[in-house]
């Protein structure tokens, strides 16, 4: 089962079209195995890129280094998917055994 | 089916089952079709909602296409139910459904879906082998035959938009399309997402406007105004094109081709904090607000017969 550790989702809202042009250089950097939940559209408008543990200080020094600010929508995405799990478990286990 | 809890996120056999309880419960007015099989063979179910009549004038709507974004799924089980719960009571679906059928798919990529609960909870794709490519998958809406292999999608195996080796290579789409042909007097195609808060028309793969890009606009403008009446909740609207991207060999442009008038894709509920991860809390709240907005557009399709 393939599990996200450590991965990140960061958000960026493009400033300007200069910016959104850098992010969408992102989707191209396939070293990185990026996966844009939320794709670069338009000025202003909220990007999210999972980012995998292995690639987050390229991906951020990149990020850095081109002026563009962001920030953690998720800080471990493998606890979220935890949480999903315990909860999907736990309801399973109070359902009606007719279910 | 009144004891399913609406309120949990489902495996794929759990949706299964409760297709069939609907069926069993509500032998006159709810039929399962199957109209194909994913690359691993499981069922592409659909409920068809119908008071009688032959081939009457319909409504298509199809939920999880891309199997992650379960929320989709979740809404589509909520929505089934509701059409049963309401015929009768609301004056609108039954005014709808005394003419009209309604089609739904609930798990519109279920090889994924599966995937989703067993080995990758992120998979969007199918799971259809690339010859060559050691990356499994075929993003289903970028797979029909409209613009094609244009832009907004990509000739990568491993890219989360790959478009496939050629229009309907994927027996997901390719069944939708066959059905839609085959019916032919399918008057409004639905096509449900997660998770940006939009409602969207034609067209994607090109600039040149629909040409009922004026009626579809104002169409979208109500649904998402009567969406918004429930919880506030805030939906952009607009062409794909102009609003999202340039996306080509998606869904409704191919819909829309085909002479429905009718086509839209919603991109449903958005926290902002937890992406295709939406608490299961959300589920129903996401659905009821749905539901009006799929009410506008129905009702519209019902009263502007074309």
């Amino acid at each position: 089962k393939k599990t996200f550790e450590g991965d990140q989702v960061l958000r960026i809202i493009p400033k300007d079209e200069v910016e959104l042009s850098l992010v969408k250089d992102l989707e191209d950097m396939i070293e990185f195995e990026l996966d844009f939940w939320k794709d670069a559209a338009d000025v202003d408008t909220p990007v999210h890129i999972r980012v995998p543990f292995h690639g987050l200080q390229s991906t951020k020094m990149y990020l850095e280094s081109q002026g563009i600010d962001y920030s953690i929508m998720i800080e471990d995405l493998q606890a979220m998917l935890d949480e999903e799990q315990e909860e999907m478990d736990s309801a399973a286990r109070v359902a009606d055994p007719r279910n | 089916t009144d004891n399913f809890d609406f309120s949990r996120y489902h495996t794929i056999d759990e949706i299964y089952s409760f297709q069939d309880m609907l069926v069993a419960e509500n032998p006159n007015m709810v039929s399962k079709i199957v109209i194909g099989r994913s690359y691993q063979g499981r069922p592409l179910n659909v409920l068809k909602f119908s008071t009688g009549g032959t081939n009457r004038p319909a409504i298509w709507i199809d939920t999880g296409i891309h199997s992650r974004e379960w929320v989709t799924q979740a809404s589509g089980t909520w929505f089934a139910k509701k059409i049963v719960t309401d015929y009768g009571r609301d004056p609108a679906l039954t005014a709808i459904l005394n003419k009209m059928d309604i089609f739904l798919e609930i798990v519109t990529n279920p090889d994924g879906f599966y995937y989703t609960h067993t080995s990758n909870r992120m998979w969007r794709k199918t799971r259809k082998p690339n010859p060559g490519s050691n990356c499994v998958g075929v993003d289903p809406n970028r797979n029909w035959d409209a613009g094609f292999g244009g832009p907004g999608a990509s000739s990568s195996p491993c890219s989360e938009t790959y478009r496939g080796p050629r229009a309907n290579s994927e027996s997901e789409v390719k069944s939708i399309v066959d059905f839609v042909k085959s019916h032919g007097n399918i008057k409004a195609f639905v096509s449900i997402h997660s998770y940006s808060q939009m409602l969207l028309y034609p067209y994607g793969y090109t600039r040149n406007p629909a040409k009922d890009q004026t009626e579809l606009h104002a169409l979208a403008k109500k649904a998402i105004t009567d969406l918004a009446s429930l919880y506030g909740t805030r939906y952009r609207y607009g062409s794909i094109i102009s609003t999202i991207y340039q996306a080509s060999g998606g869904t409704i442009d191919w819909t829309y081709d085909q002479g429905i008038k009718y086509s839209y894709t919603f991109e449903l509920r958005d926290t902002g904090r937890h992406g295709f991860i939406l608490p299961a809390n959300q589920i129903i709240p996401t659905a009821r607000e749905t539901w009006l907005a799929l009410m506008a557009i129905m009702d519209h399709t019902f009263k502007n017969p074309y």
